[in-house]
């Protein structure tokens, strides 16, 4: 699965994902990417969120609102947010991880597995950064 | 200048430095610092964060390495079925396709949705003679196979055969 997040020069959030599930996966069956709230998710002032992972846990937990919600009404910053809605999925069995980006575009990233794919650039931080293994 | 950021991933797992040889590690860089220097082009010349990240997408989608598009994971009957989402922060738009065969790249197939339609998610033979409709790239379903992704579902069918099979459940 491949996600982006980002905040443009207006202060507008915008999010999306891209996948084709998992190997071996029953015809027919649909995971969280595809899902506004699950793996994809974006409101202005809030947040913008791509999630990959075990889908079904992402959808039960409404992953990607999740997070907005936490930074709206529990008033978590973003890696916070990420964090503990990364937990959550990973409390009820989920494995994977998520992007997030704040409203001033500070981006999180959050895993409950070893490693994810990811990288950032912004204009104040030209220079694109990319990682793969959890402790980079 | 104002500010902007971008942000993506390329997918997760258990993925340990002994996983990756160093020509794969340098080939996932090179993938994601790709995808964000397109997105990187919109947000730095004024584009909005919606152009930018399906921007971001599509040459992750093109690039076989990664889950999505081109090298998508083979489901159970031996087929790619894509999924892909965007949503617009702002006006709080949304468009999402799911179980696309022959549309190239999926992501365009949902910003379509978004984009001409008063519905947000369209799926199976329908999304793809949409995203047809709209003039996207069709392709043969084979365009998305890859000899890695192949092999992943032969792997797969060793462990989970039982499950296929009912006269296998006693070994």
């Amino acid at each position: 699965t491949v996600g982006a997040v980002a905040l443009d020069s207006d202060g507008h959030l915008a999010a999306a994902t891209s996948t084709g599930g998992l190997t071996g996966k029953q015809w027919g069956r649909i995971g969280d990417s595809p899902l506004i709230g699950a793996g994809t998710y974006a409101r202005d002032g809030d947040c913008a969120v791509s999630a990959t992972g075990t889908g079904e846990y992402f959808i039960r937990d409404s992953a990607g609102r999740q997070v907005c919600d936490r930074v709206r009404w529990n008033h978590q910053d973003i890696e916070a947010a990420a964090h503990d809605t990364i937990m959550s999925i990973g409390s009820i069995g989920g494995d994977g991880g998520l992007i997030a980006m704040d409203a001033n575009g500070k981006p999180a990233f959050a895993i409950n597995d070893v490693g994810m794919y990811r990288g950032a650039v912004s204009s104040d931080s030209p220079v694109i950064r990319t990682a793969i293994y959890g402790d980079e | 200048q104002k500010h902007w950021s971008l942000a993506i991933h390329g997918g997760a797992g258990v993925i340990d430095r002994g996983d990756l040889t160093p020509a794969k590690d340098a080939a996932y860089r090179a993938g994601l610092a790709e995808a964000l220097a397109a997105g990187q082009a919109v947000l730095d010349t004024g584009g909005t964060a919606l152009d930018a990240v399906e921007a971001t997408l599509k040459p992750l989608e093109d690039n076989p390495l990664f889950n999505a598009g081109k090298g998508a994971a083979i489901a159970a009957d031996g087929n790619v079925y894509l999924d892909a989402a965007i949503m617009d922060g702002g006006t709080m738009k949304a468009g999402a396709v799911a179980a696309l065969t022959r549309t190239k790249n999926p992501i365009l197939a949902a910003r379509a949705v978004m984009d001409k339609t008063h519905h947000v998610f369209l799926a199976g033979e329908g999304a793809d003679a949409f995203a047809k409709s709209q003039g996207l790239a069709q392709v043969d379903p084979s365009y998305f196979h890859t000899p890695e992704r192949e092999q992943m579902l032969v792997d797969w069918k060793k462990d989970h055969q039982a499950m296929i099979n009912p006269t296998h459940m006693y070994g």
